[in-house]
């Protein structure tokens, strides 16, 4: 299974939709400091909807959703899209939030639970992000991690 | 299930001492049950010895030397049970030339099967990159996403 | 005292606020006390607003952004009490080439009263040094240093 | 004030007697992954007897004095001496420690308690080392340290 496309559009620093394609192999995004590199990596663990989303920077609605500058209003949602493509299948994963904190993921089109979404990775290879992520600064404390946290990844890939 | 989580800690330990020995050029590494009296509820412990050097607390592992340890340690993981994409961000922040050349090449062995997004500021991991993408703010809090080419 | 360090907080918080600027290039940033009605035991806070981008919480900040921040606040301390010298482990890491100018331009500004150690990856600031030593472990947990010489 | 020379001998990977001079302005020290550059810092807040030797990786004397290699033997003491001068006055510090744990500090060639030299650098204008050395990893989580961590700082400098 590869990823294809990642649309953004209202998450984060994304105030304009952005839709960035990807392909096989290795791509890398470099960018100066603030940019928004990391923000990309925020909009997968966000689409994903694992366990990572607890350590999302600002996980609530009001920070998730482009919250403007001090000459742009605010948008009121976030939507990020997630295209995926699986012996030769197309799978589509949504996550949508609005102000008011309410939100909706949807697979292929279909409104669903994030119970649903997880189910739906676990099926394809895709475990709970504990171990196919690494966020920022995260591998500088990996070795002094709990032994508990250390098993949590193990058991994830056994 | 216990036995299979046994399996698969004698699987990863297995891989982990193979991807540390390349990426350190020798040495020795394992990760093993804190407390094997109860596998059911033990947490893991990670020892590593870099070529030549003694067997000691982690924590007297440099910096590049724990960075380069956990790479291992993920990628141990992903030879046992390989994931179809991987994100990793500004992992290579603390590896000299050397040890960033070696992370490298053992990424660039398994892209066939993994798809990897790495963020970045470092040349080298650019040059191997099969895409390239750069993200500017050209006003506040708005980013610009630009396709990049490799020269 | 009391008043003594209310009044060093005022000033570090000036000064915080002019190298935060004088870093980012714009902004507004600032230190105070989390209870300012209990002076004499409330911890401190900050907060930091990058030029153009909205006061929020310090965690939204990017992994460059949070590093010169406190770089920023580091500096504002010694410009209030300077200090003989200085010694810095890798704070570069984080930082593009254009932050990493600024705050190595900081670091020139007041080298004539503060003598400066910093241990670095990163070339920009092997140039701007005026000495420079480089370690090497030609055999295992031995260190070899060596005097270089700037091209 | 200024640091003239840092002599390390048995202390971590310096099993060979290291001297290094410095001088006024800036002085870079670069090299690969392993090779002891922060070992060099630890040696400073080791000869400097503050509140970071605490942080000290293994500031425990077996830790800290060179404990060989597969083919060589550990040693049995660490010995490390800083050369100060402040207006054209010379002063030495000194701190050493047997694999007993026995231990002295020596301040121009004197025998004195870790208190003695804590009090000797706050006249000259050295705090107990909360904000002149920042050690590797340690900027990264600074502005997460709790309120009270930052408030020492200020209190150290005020
Ligand atoms: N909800 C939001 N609304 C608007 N902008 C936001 C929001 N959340 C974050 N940002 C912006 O995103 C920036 C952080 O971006 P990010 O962490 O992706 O940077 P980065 O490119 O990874 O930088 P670094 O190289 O320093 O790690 C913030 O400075 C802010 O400008
Ligand atoms: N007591 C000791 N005896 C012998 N060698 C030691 C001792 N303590 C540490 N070392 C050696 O020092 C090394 C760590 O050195 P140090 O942390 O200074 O590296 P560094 O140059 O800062 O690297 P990096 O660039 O990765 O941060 C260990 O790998 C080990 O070889
Ligand atoms: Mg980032
Ligand atoms: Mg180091």
């Amino acid at each position: 299974m590869i990823i294809k496309k990642l649309d953004i559009h209202g998450f984060k620093s994304f105030s304009e939709k952005t839709r960035i394609l990807f392909h096989p192999g290795i791509t890398a995004i470099v960018g100066p400091n603030g940019t928004g590199k990391s923000n990309i990596v925020d909009a997968f663990i966000w689409i994903l909807g694992g366990k990572k989303i607890k350590s999302l920077r600002g996980e609530r609605s009001e920070n998730v959703i482009f919250n403007g500058n001090t000459h742009r209003t605010p948008l009121s949602m976030a939507d990020v899209a997630l295209y995926l493509e699986d012996n030769d299948e197309e799978f589509t994963l949504n996550h949508r939030v609005y102000r008011s904190g309410e939100g909706e993921y949807r697979l292929n089109g279909k409104a669903v639970r994030l119970k649903d979404i997880q189910e739906f990775l676990w099926k394809k290879g895709v475990g709970e992000k504990e171990y196919f992520v690494i966020e920022q600064g995260s591998i500088e404390g990996f070795l002094s991690s709990k032994p508990v946290e250390k098993r949590a990844l193990l058991e994830d890939a056994a | 299930s216990k036995d299979q989580f046994l399996k698969a800690l004698d699987e990863v330990n297995k891989h982990f001492q193979e991807v540390f020995s390349l990426l350190f050029q020798g040495g020795k590494a394992d990760v093993k049950l804190t407390d094997p009296q109860n596998p059911l509820e033990s947490g893991l412990e990670i020892t590593a010895q870099p070529p030549g050097k003694k067997v000691q607390n982690l924590s007297l592992l440099s910096g590049g030397e724990k960075c380069l340890t956990s790479l291992a340690f993920f990628f141990a993981l992903f030879r046992y049970r390989p994931i179809p994409f991987c994100i990793l961000d500004e992992v290579d922040a603390a590896l000299d030339e050397t040890n960033l050349t070696r992370f490298l090449n053992l990424m660039k062995q398994i892209k066939n099967q993994t798809q990897f997004i790495i963020i970045t500021h470092n040349f080298k991991t650019m040059e191997v990159s099969d895409y390239l993408y750069g993200t500017t703010m050209p006003e506040p809090n708005i980013t610009q996403l630009y396709s990049m080419k490799l020269s």
